[in-house]
């Protein structure tokens, strides 16, 4: 985890298409 | 691979899996044909092409670096919202994004290509190889152009396209899986729906075949890029520790 902080925190957010 | 029979899947269920994929692809596509047609395909002018040229190394290195994390970042939400992906364990998801992102990245630039030019949508307008001078790596650069061109060729619609970046991405035979079988069932399913549209699309040029043999040459490509960064950070250590985004750093850095 500690080594792929930013892609797990990517991961977990939820991104809408408007955001994008 | 394993002896095991493709899954049984209908037709109705290979085109919801089409139909689920397209749309991710569409919604995290980055850069929508319409605007990319409503720039009319705009080149660098040459004094523009000489701006990047005059660029320091590791300058030129840092604003590419910043445009593929962009474009990585749509990929990633490309990956979560294919029905399936977000069900893998964590590491399964980090590994396939780690080892296929920038594969997909590669993928998706020949939407944003002009081939009659040789020119690609980098900065706000089309750029062809020179632009890419300063970074020290011509052959690579050269390589990603062949690449971009010969996906050019083969007419891909965005629905062929997106169902053949959902295969890449979950490739089975990345090492460090955990769960190897669930992903291999993904990248069959992902698979027997790109055959299915292809066919529906009444392509029997033996596009499959040609694309199976991309995926060799995107793993090239993405093995050239690590040995040039590896090249790049034995001369200017600091700059990518200090001046890279950090999810470029944790793909890319190790």
């Amino acid at each position: 985890k500690e080594k792929h902080k930013i892609l797990h925190q990517l991961l977990q957010n939820s991104t809408s298409p408007v955001d994008l | 691979s394993n002896g095991e029979t493709s899954p049984t899947v209908s037709m109705a269920e290979l085109d919801h899996l089409a139909h689920i994929i397209s749309k991710s692809h569409l919604e995290t596509c980055q850069h929508l044909r319409e605007e990319l047609q409503q720039m009319n395909w705009q080149n660098l002018l040459q004094d523009e092409v000489e701006s990047y040229q005059s660029k320091p190394r590791e300058v030129m290195w840092q604003l590419c670096a910043v445009k593929i994390t962009e474009a990585i970042q749509y990929v990633v939400e490309f990956a979560k919202r294919i029905d399936g992906f977000m069900d893998l364990c964590q590491n399964d998801q980090i590994v396939l994004l780690k080892a296929g992102s920038l594969e997909v990245v590669f993928i998706r630039m020949c939407r944003v290509f002009d081939s009659q030019n040789n020119t690609v949508y980098f900065d706000g307008k089309f750029a062809g190889p020179d632009a890419f001078k300063a970074l020290g790596c011509d052959d690579l650069i050269t390589s990603v152009f062949d690449f971009a061109k010969s996906m050019c060729l083969l007419h891909l619609t965005e629905e062929e396209l997106a169902l053949f970046s959902a295969f890449v991405l979950f490739s089975a035979d990345r090492s460090w899986l955990q769960e190897k079988l669930q992903v291999e069932k993904m990248q069959q399913r992902t698979h027997l729906a790109l055959q299915h549209i292809l066919q529906k699309n009444q392509r029997e040029d033996g596009v499959l075949n040609k694309l199976r043999c991309k995926v060799s040459a995107l793993r090239s490509l993405c093995n050239r890029h690590t040995e040039k960064l590896s090249a790049f950070r034995a001369i200017y250590p600091d700059v990518i520790r200090t001046h890279f985004p950090p999810l470029y750093k944790e793909l890319f850095g190790a």
